[in-house]
């Protein structure tokens, strides 16, 4: 038996916001632990990695690990059901064949039930190991989704530049050249600080339209932080109090 | 144009 109680039912709705344009189908492994996910989009470019902590949850129950495959797709339509405030629970059986949603209002006053149907899903998980970056970024969330946002309209390719004292996005399209730098500083504004911890300079090309599908994690974190490490895929982390949601991008290559 | 790299250039699958 698995049974999760989420409080802050609104949560889940965001971080199944977050990944159901990059994956449409994945396995959740759920374990006495965590829940989990691992799993690449279709074109095999983008890794969405996700964890939530049990420790986390109101209440958390799993007598056994359990892999359950779920149609992000489906899962999605039905959390559109919950109100923001609901709490929800999820609930499945051992060797279950559906998760079972219930979505519960502030007050007691509705309860909704539904029962979403598992699939069987090959998984391909990809052994990443654990590495040290040359760089990595911390910044708002909120600015960094703006101006990836914004440079989307110059071009697809963002450039990202980064030395010990700042970072560097620049495009580059058939209308012109520019950039945008940020330079490190400790600023009590939250949508202007920027902390940079960089070993060695790094500038590598990335795909905007990834960065954008990334960047509605914004809604659960306050902060980004940015890894990167020369001709290895960036690592993109969004931590909020019941896990963390972190995507990795291969990185664009010359010609 | 750069090309996009695909992941499973980079990690192996386990």
């Amino acid at each position: 038996m698995f049974e999760a109680l989420l409080g802050n039912g609104l949560i889940l709705k965001k971080i199944i916001e977050s990944i159901k344009e990059l994956v449409t189908e994945v396995n959740f492994e759920v374990t006495s632990e965590a829940i989990s996910l691992q799993a690449m989009d279709a074109s095999h470019v983008a890794l969405v990695v996700l964890v939530l902590r049990a420790s986390e949850f109101e209440e958390y129950r799993c007598d056994r690990p359990q892999t359950l495959g779920v149609s992000i797709t489906n899962l999605a339509k039905l959390l559109k059901i919950a109100g923001n405030d609901d709490s929800i629970i999820l609930r499945a059986e051992d060797e279950a064949h559906v998760l079972t949603l219930v979505f519960t209002g502030k007050n007691n006053e509705k309860m909704c039930e539904f029962n979403l149907n598992l699939l069987t899903l090959d998984s391909e998980h990809l052994g990443i190991p654990e590495q040290e970056y040359s760089a990595e970024v911390t910044m708002s969330s909120s600015e960094f989704s703006r101006i990836c946002r914004e440079l989307t309209q110059v071009t697809d390719t963002l450039n990202l530049s980064v030395d010990k004292e700042s970072v560097k996005f620049a495009v580059s399209g058939d209308i012109g050249t520019g950039s945008i730098t940020m330079k490190a500083n400790n600023s009590d504004k939250s949508e202007e600080k920027l902390i940079l911890n960089v070993s060695d300079t790094v500038s590598m090309a990335f795909a905007l339209r990834y960065l954008n599908l990334f960047n509605k994690a914004s809604s659960l974190s306050d902060e980004v932080v940015l890894s990167l490490s020369p001709e290895v895929p960036v690592v993109l982390k969004f931590a909020f109090d019941l896990g963390e949601l972190k995507y990795f991008l291969a990185p664009k290559i010359a010609e | 144009t750069p090309l996009q790299n695909s992941l499973s250039e980079f990690y192996s699958c386990v």
